[in-house]
C-alpha cells in the first residue's frame, strides 16, 4: 500500500452529499439508494480501524451541508482543477485530508451510468468506486497491490455491498494511519444500517425511455460539423456533440428554440452544412434553403433551391438536397441528391445568392466506393476524414480518398450518441 | 511521424504521476529513454508484462476507467507541494 502522507487529526469524521446522480444518465440510483451505497462505502473502512462516519442532513434537502468529506456528482469542469471527460476515462477523484477547504472532498463524474450490485454492461458500481474514493479522502494512495480496493483502475463491482470486507493490503494501510480497531462489529451486517434494496436488473439495450430510443435508433434527418461541434438532427430536436466527442445533454434540444428563423413546426431538416468562407450555416428543407449568421436566419431567406442551379443528369432541377458538406481535402462543397452529387467552389461566395456548381457534375454517388449511395449526411471531421452517417451506421474515407480498400461500417449510436453496445450475437450450435 | 496513441499515452504518463510533466518555462522534451522507463513503471504498477513498449495489453489498461489521481506523487510533485506551502 502507499499512504498520501496526511491524514485525519481526529476519528470522528462527519459527511454530507451535496448532489447526486442525474436521473436521466443513472435512472436506477434514487437519492436514497446513493446515501446508502455510501454509508456502507463508509463502513468498509470503519470496520477495519477506529473511524466513525456521521452523515449531516443538509438543510432543505440538498443545501450546502459542510462536513469534513463532502460527496458531489459533477460533470466536465467543476472548478477544482481536475474536470472529468464525460463516460469512461477517469471516473471519480477525492482530495487528500488536511486544513485546506476542499480536503476530504470527493467528486464522482455525473457522466457515468452508476449503478450497484449488478453487471450491467456499461455500467460503474458506485460503491466499489466510493470506497475507493474514501480511502483517498482519508489519506490513502494508490496501491499496486492485487487485491487491494486501492488500485487505480476499476475492477467491476466488488460483491455485496453488505458484507464487503476490506483486503488485507488496505487494512494494513489504514490501520497504519489510524490505529487497529479493538470491539465493535467487524464486517458483517450491521443492524443499525438501512437495508438495501435488490439491485436494480441489468439495464436493458433497449429501454422503453423514448428519448433513450430515439437517440439511440439513429436515421438522423441531417448531421452537421459545425464550428468543431457535430450536431445530429432528428425530427424536431437536436443533439450536439463537443469537440472531445462528449454529449452536451442526453437530452435532445428543440431546433425552434435554437435555430431561430426556421417555418413553425420544422419537423425535418434535409442536410446542414458551415460555408468555410464566412462561418454561416446552411440549412436546406425540402426546395428551399436558408443561411444562419450564428444561430439566426438572415433575412431574405428563404431563398428556392433553384438558387444553386443543380440540375440532374436528365437536366431536371433538383429540388430536394439529401445530403451536404465541405470535403476537408480540397474545401470544396458538396451537395447530394437522388443518388447523384454536385461541387461547387464557395470560396468567394459571401452573400452571393446565385451560384452554378462545376461543370462536370452531378456524378454519381458510387464514385464513393464503399458507403451507401443514399446517405442521411456526411460530415468532415479530425483529421479532414470525410464521414458518411446512415440509419444508425457510419463509415469514415480517410482524407482525400475515394475509394478505400476496407470501410467498415461503425454504430452512430455506440460511438457518438453514448447508447450501450447491443449485446454480441450468440451462436447457437446447430443440431 | 509519431503516431497519435504515442502521445496520447505520453500525455497519460504525464498526468498520471510516471513523467515528469514538461517544464513551461524550459519546454522540456521527453527523451526516448525517459518514456519507455515511464512505460515500465506503469505496466509494473499496472500488473501487466513489462516490456517498455506501448503493447495492446498496456494500451488497454490506458483506457481503463479510472481514479483521475496520479498513481505516482513523485519528487517533483512534493517539491511543488512543498513551494505552495512555503509561499
Amino acid at each position: 500500500y502507499a499512504l498520501s502522507g496526511l491524514k485525519w487529526h481526529k476519528t470522528d469524521l462527519t459527511w454530507s452529499v451535496h448532489s447526486y446522480p442525474s436521473a436521466s444518465v443513472s435512472p436506477s440510483m434514487p437519492d436514497n439508494v446513493v446515501d446508502n451505497i455510501l454509508t456502507y462505502a463508509f463502513k468498509a473502512w470503519s470496520d477495519a480501524a477506529p473511524l466513525s462516519f456521521r452523515r449531516l442532513p443538509g438543510d432543505s434537502g440538498r443545501a450546502a451541508a459542510g462536513g469534513d468529506i463532502r460527496v458531489t456528482f459533477a460533470r466536465s469542469l467543476h472548478n477544482d482543477g481536475y474536470p472529468f471527460d464525460g463516460q469512461g476515462g477517469t471516473l471519480a477523484h477525492a482530495f487528500f485530508p488536511g486544513r485546506d477547504e476542499v480536503a476530504g472532498d470527493t467528486h464522482f463524474d455525473d457522466d457515468e451510468i452508476w449503478n450497484y450490485g449488478g453487471h450491467s454492461s456499461g455500467s460503474i458500481d458506485l460503491f466499489t468506486v466510493a470506497v475507493h474514493e474514501f480511502g483517498h479522502a482519508l489519506g490513502l494512495s494508490h496501491s499496486s497491490t492485487d487485491p487491494s480496493i486501492m488500485r487505480p483502475y476499476y475492477q467491476g463491482p466488488v460483491g455485496d455491498i453488505q458484507n464487503f470486507r476490506l483486503a488485507l493490503d488496505d487494512k494494513l494501510a489504514i490501520q497504519q494511519l489510524y490505529g487497529v480497531k479493538d470491539g465493535g462489529p467487524q464486517g458483517g451486517v450491521d443492524p443499525d444500517l438501512p437495508r438495501l434494496p435488490s439491485p436494480p436488473p441489468p439495464r436493458p439495450t433497449q429501454p422503453s425511455d423514448p428519448l433513450f430510443h430515439e437517440r439511440c435508433q439513429g436515421g438522423f434527418d441531417a448531421v452537421a460539423n459545425i464550428r468543431g461541434e457535430v450536431f445530429f438532427f432528428k425530427g424536431e430536436q437536436f443533439w450536439r456533440i463537443k469537440q472531445d466527442r462528449s454529449l452536451v445533454s442526453l437530452n435532445p434540444a428543440q431546433i425552434k428554440n435554437f435555430w431561430l428563423g426556421l417555418p413553425q413546426g420544422t419537423n425535418k431538416v434535409d442536410a446542414v452544412y458551415e460555408r468555410k468562407s464566412d462561418s454561416s450555416i446552411i440549412f436546406f428543407i425540402g426546395s428551399q434553403y436558408w443561411v444562419f449568421k450564428d444561430t439566426v436566419a438572415m433575412s431574405g431567406y428563404p431563398r428556392p433551391l433553384s438558387d444553386w442551379g443543380m440540375r440532374t443528369k436528365n437536366g431536371v432541377l433538383v429540388d430536394r438536397v439529401e445530403a451536404a458538406f465541405i470535403w476537408a481535402h480540397n474545401g470544396k462543397t458538396y451537395l447530394f441528391s437522388g443518388g447523384e452529387f454536385w461541387r461547387f467552389d464557395e470560396s468567394r461566395v459571401g452573400e452571393q445568392v446565385t451560384r452554378q456548381p462545376e461543370s462536370g457534375y452531378p456524378r454519381d454517388n458510387s464514385l464513393w466506393e464503399g458507403v451507401p449511395a443514399h446517405m442521411d449526411d456526411i460530415i468532415s471531421w479530425g483529421e479532414g476524414d470525410a464521414y458518411f452517417f446512415k440509419d444508425n451506421l457510419y463509415w469514415v474515407l480517410q482524407n482525400g480518398r475515394l475509394n478505400q480498400a476496407v470501410v467498415t461500417p461503425k454504430s452512430i449510436a455506440v460511438d457518438w450518441l453514448r447508447c450501450p453496445a447491443p449485446p454480441p450475437a450468440t451462436s447457437h450450435p446447430q443440431s | 511521424a509519431v503516431p497519435a496513441h504515442y502521445s496520447t499515452a505520453v500525455d497519460w504518463l504525464s498526468r498520471y504521476g510516471y513523467l515528469a510533466p514538461p517544464d513551461p518555462r524550459t519546454s522540456q522534451l521527453q527523451t526516448k529513454d525517459g518514456i519507455e522507463k515511464a512505460i515500465r513503471v506503469m505496466q509494473r504498477f499496472g500488473g501487466v508484462h513489462e516490456t517498455g513498449v506501448l503493447d495492446s495489453e498496456t494500451l488497454k489498461l490506458m483506457s481503463t476507467p479510472r481514479c483521475s489521481l496520479p498513481d505516482i506523487v513523485g519528487n517533483e510533485n512534493m517539491l511543488r507541494r512543498k513551494r505552495r506551502r512555503k509561499r
